[in-house]
Protein backbone atom coordinates (compact mmCIF):
# COMPACT_ATOMS: atom_id res chain seq x y z
CA UNK A 1 0.00 0.00 0.00
CA UNK A 2 1.45 3.69 -0.99
CA UNK A 3 0.75 6.73 1.00
CA UNK A 4 1.17 9.74 -1.08
CA UNK A 5 1.30 13.00 1.19
CA UNK A 6 -0.93 15.58 1.08
CA UNK A 7 0.50 18.30 -1.23
CA UNK A 8 0.85 21.64 1.16
CA UNK A 9 0.35 24.84 0.11
CA UNK A 10 1.10 28.29 1.41
CA UNK A 11 -1.62 31.28 1.54
CA UNK A 12 -1.14 34.46 2.17
CA UNK A 13 -3.33 36.38 3.95
CA UNK A 14 -5.68 38.75 2.09
CA UNK A 15 -7.38 42.03 4.11
CA UNK A 16 -11.09 42.76 3.93
CA UNK A 17 -12.93 45.32 2.98
CA UNK A 18 -14.88 47.03 5.38
CA UNK A 19 -18.16 46.82 3.33
CA UNK A 20 -18.30 42.63 3.36
CA UNK A 21 -17.76 43.10 7.08
CA UNK A 22 -20.86 44.83 7.45
CA UNK A 23 -23.05 42.83 5.44
CA UNK A 24 -21.89 39.90 8.11
CA UNK B 1 -57.15 39.14 -4.80
CA UNK B 2 -53.34 39.20 -5.13
CA UNK B 3 -52.96 36.18 -2.95
CA UNK B 4 -55.30 34.12 -5.54
CA UNK B 5 -53.38 34.64 -8.12
CA UNK B 6 -49.89 32.89 -8.98
CA UNK B 7 -47.06 35.13 -9.95
CA UNK B 8 -44.02 34.33 -12.39
CA UNK B 9 -40.50 33.89 -10.16
CA UNK B 10 -38.56 36.66 -10.64
CA UNK B 11 -35.54 34.64 -12.59
CA UNK B 12 -37.91 33.50 -15.45
CA UNK B 13 -35.64 34.98 -17.65
CA UNK B 14 -32.87 32.79 -16.69
CA UNK B 15 -35.18 29.76 -17.22
CA UNK B 16 -37.24 29.16 -13.94
CA UNK B 17 -40.78 28.60 -15.21
CA UNK B 18 -42.42 28.62 -11.37
CA UNK B 19 -45.32 30.07 -10.79
CA UNK B 20 -46.32 30.63 -7.27
CA UNK B 21 -48.20 32.55 -4.98
CA UNK B 22 -46.96 35.42 -3.06
CA UNK B 23 -46.82 33.64 0.39
CA UNK B 24 -44.38 31.41 -1.45
CA UNK B 25 -42.25 33.71 -3.93
CA UNK B 26 -40.14 34.82 -1.97
CA UNK B 27 -38.43 31.46 -0.34
CA UNK B 28 -38.44 30.39 -3.65
CA UNK B 29 -36.36 32.95 -4.96
CA UNK B 30 -34.36 32.93 -2.50
CA UNK B 31 -33.52 29.21 -3.38
CA UNK B 32 -33.91 29.44 -7.25
CA UNK B 33 -31.47 27.54 -8.95
CA UNK B 34 -32.02 29.55 -11.31
CA UNK B 35 -30.78 32.73 -9.65
CA UNK B 36 -27.64 34.39 -10.91
CA UNK B 37 -24.58 32.66 -9.04
CA UNK B 38 -22.94 35.82 -7.23
CA UNK B 39 -18.55 36.51 -6.75
CA UNK B 40 -17.59 34.08 -4.36
CA UNK B 41 -14.20 35.72 -3.81
CA UNK B 42 -14.79 36.64 -0.14
CA UNK B 43 -13.55 39.76 1.09
CA UNK B 44 -14.18 41.79 -1.54
CA UNK B 45 -17.16 43.77 -2.55
CA UNK B 46 -17.49 43.03 -6.43
CA UNK B 47 -20.91 43.20 -7.30
CA UNK B 48 -20.64 40.42 -10.20
CA UNK B 49 -23.32 38.48 -10.87
CA UNK B 50 -23.19 36.14 -13.79
CA UNK B 51 -24.08 32.24 -14.89
CA UNK B 52 -22.38 29.65 -13.27
CA UNK B 53 -20.09 28.20 -16.46
CA UNK B 54 -19.09 32.11 -16.15
CA UNK B 55 -17.40 31.83 -12.40
CA UNK B 56 -14.46 30.60 -13.09
CA UNK B 57 -13.38 32.62 -16.07
CA UNK B 58 -14.61 35.69 -13.61
CA UNK B 59 -12.50 34.64 -10.34
CA UNK B 60 -9.38 34.37 -12.75
CA UNK B 61 -9.61 37.35 -14.84
CA UNK B 62 -10.90 39.82 -12.35
CA UNK B 63 -9.22 38.76 -8.85
CA UNK B 64 -6.29 38.43 -6.93
CA UNK B 65 -4.75 34.82 -8.38
CA UNK B 66 -5.85 32.20 -5.76
CA UNK B 67 -3.45 29.05 -5.86
CA UNK B 68 -5.16 25.94 -7.33
CA UNK B 69 -3.68 22.44 -6.42
CA UNK B 70 -5.27 19.14 -7.49
CA UNK B 71 -5.76 16.09 -5.24
CA UNK B 72 -8.61 15.00 -2.85
CA UNK B 73 -6.03 15.66 -0.08
CA UNK B 74 -4.20 18.87 0.75
CA UNK B 75 -2.59 20.93 3.18
CA UNK B 76 -3.77 24.42 3.35
CA UNK B 77 -1.00 26.46 5.21
CA UNK B 78 -2.60 29.88 6.06
CA UNK B 79 0.52 31.96 6.69
CA UNK B 80 0.80 35.33 9.21
CA UNK B 81 -2.33 33.95 10.97
CA UNK B 82 -2.29 36.42 13.87
CA UNK B 83 -2.64 39.49 11.65
CA UNK B 84 -4.32 42.37 12.92
CA UNK B 85 -8.06 42.85 11.50
CA UNK B 86 -10.76 40.92 9.40
CA UNK B 87 -8.48 38.62 7.07
CA UNK B 88 -9.58 35.71 4.91
CA UNK B 89 -7.03 33.24 3.44
CA UNK B 90 -8.54 31.50 0.22
CA UNK B 91 -7.03 28.64 -2.10
CA UNK B 92 -8.78 26.32 -4.71
CA UNK B 93 -8.78 22.44 -4.47
CA UNK B 94 -9.65 20.43 -7.91
CA UNK B 95 -10.73 17.18 -7.45
CA UNK B 96 -13.64 14.78 -8.87
CA UNK B 97 -13.71 17.27 -11.78
CA UNK B 98 -15.01 20.18 -9.75
CA UNK B 99 -12.74 23.25 -8.20
CA UNK B 100 -13.70 23.96 -4.48
CA UNK B 101 -12.63 27.29 -2.98
CA UNK B 102 -10.85 26.39 0.32
CA UNK B 103 -12.36 29.87 2.80
CA UNK B 104 -10.38 30.66 6.37
CA UNK B 105 -11.84 34.12 7.83
CA UNK B 106 -10.32 36.06 10.82
CA UNK B 107 -12.79 38.01 12.42
CA UNK B 108 -11.41 40.23 15.17
CA UNK B 109 -14.80 40.06 17.83
CA UNK B 110 -13.25 42.33 20.16
CA UNK B 111 -9.78 43.44 21.47
CA UNK B 112 -7.72 40.30 21.86
CA UNK B 113 -10.65 38.17 20.89
CA UNK B 114 -10.32 36.52 17.32
CA UNK B 115 -12.62 34.04 15.79
CA UNK B 116 -11.87 32.00 12.80
CA UNK B 117 -13.87 30.05 10.67
CA UNK B 118 -13.19 27.51 8.02
CA UNK B 119 -14.92 25.99 5.43
CA UNK B 120 -15.35 24.52 1.76
CA UNK B 121 -17.27 25.72 -1.30
CA UNK B 122 -17.74 23.89 -4.74
CA UNK B 123 -17.69 25.94 -7.21
CA UNK B 124 -21.69 24.34 -8.69
CA UNK B 125 -24.87 23.79 -7.71
CA UNK B 126 -26.46 22.93 -4.60
CA UNK B 127 -27.50 19.42 -5.89
CA UNK B 128 -24.22 18.79 -7.09
CA UNK B 129 -22.70 20.18 -3.63
CA UNK B 130 -24.52 17.45 -1.56
CA UNK B 131 -22.42 14.88 -3.31
CA UNK B 132 -19.35 15.97 -1.63
CA UNK B 133 -18.34 15.92 1.99
CA UNK B 134 -15.17 17.74 3.68
CA UNK B 135 -13.09 17.03 6.40
CA UNK B 136 -10.42 19.77 8.03
CA UNK B 137 -8.07 18.90 10.65
CA UNK B 138 -5.85 20.76 12.70
CA UNK B 139 -2.68 18.40 13.85
CA UNK B 140 -0.53 19.44 16.70
CA UNK B 141 0.40 15.72 18.24
CA UNK B 142 -1.06 14.96 20.76
CA UNK B 143 -3.97 17.60 20.30
CA UNK B 144 -5.97 16.53 17.00
CA UNK B 145 -9.60 18.74 16.17
CA UNK B 146 -11.57 18.31 13.24
CA UNK B 147 -14.71 19.17 11.50
CA UNK B 148 -16.87 17.26 9.30
CA UNK B 149 -19.49 18.43 6.72
CA UNK B 150 -20.92 18.84 3.37
CA UNK B 151 -19.49 20.98 0.80
CA UNK B 152 -21.77 24.25 0.37
CA UNK B 153 -22.42 25.56 -2.86
CA UNK B 154 -21.17 29.14 -3.92
CA UNK B 155 -24.80 29.84 -4.66
CA UNK B 156 -25.61 29.53 -1.10
CA UNK B 157 -23.17 32.36 -0.12
CA UNK B 158 -21.15 32.35 2.91
CA UNK B 159 -22.53 35.01 5.08
CA UNK B 160 -25.16 31.95 6.60
CA UNK B 161 -22.27 29.72 7.64
CA UNK B 162 -20.34 31.94 9.55
CA UNK B 163 -23.83 33.14 11.36
CA UNK B 164 -24.62 29.61 12.42
CA UNK B 165 -20.97 28.78 12.73
CA UNK B 166 -21.84 26.01 10.56
CA UNK B 167 -18.10 25.12 9.60
CA UNK B 168 -14.83 24.39 11.34
CA UNK B 169 -14.83 27.51 14.19
CA UNK B 170 -11.76 28.31 16.51
CA UNK B 171 -10.08 31.09 18.50
CA UNK B 172 -7.60 32.73 19.64
CA UNK B 173 -6.85 30.10 22.70
CA UNK B 174 -7.15 27.78 20.40
CA UNK B 175 -4.86 28.85 17.30
CA UNK B 176 -1.78 28.63 19.81
CA UNK B 177 -1.96 24.65 20.28
CA UNK B 178 -1.86 24.68 16.40
CA UNK B 179 0.06 27.84 14.53
CA UNK B 180 3.37 26.82 14.14
CA UNK B 181 5.74 30.27 13.68
CA UNK B 182 3.09 32.41 12.96
CA UNK B 183 1.38 29.46 10.08
CA UNK B 184 -1.66 26.90 10.37
CA UNK B 185 -1.67 23.96 8.72
CA UNK B 186 -5.02 22.76 7.87
CA UNK B 187 -5.63 19.17 6.16
CA UNK B 188 -8.44 19.01 4.18
CA UNK B 189 -10.42 16.14 2.60
CA UNK B 190 -12.87 16.24 -0.02
CA UNK B 191 -14.87 12.91 -0.75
Amino acid sequence: RTYRMPKEVRVEPHKFAAELIHRL
Amino acid sequence: VASSVLFPCKFTSFGCGLTLSPAEKPEHEELCEFRPYSCPCPGTCCHWQGQLNAVMHHLTSHHRPITTVQGEDVIFLATNIHITGAIDWVMMQACFGHHFLLILQKMDKYEGYRQYFAFVQLIGTRNEADKFNYRMELNSPPRRMAWEARVRSIHEGIAATIRNSDCLVFDTDIIEFFAVSGSLGINVTIS
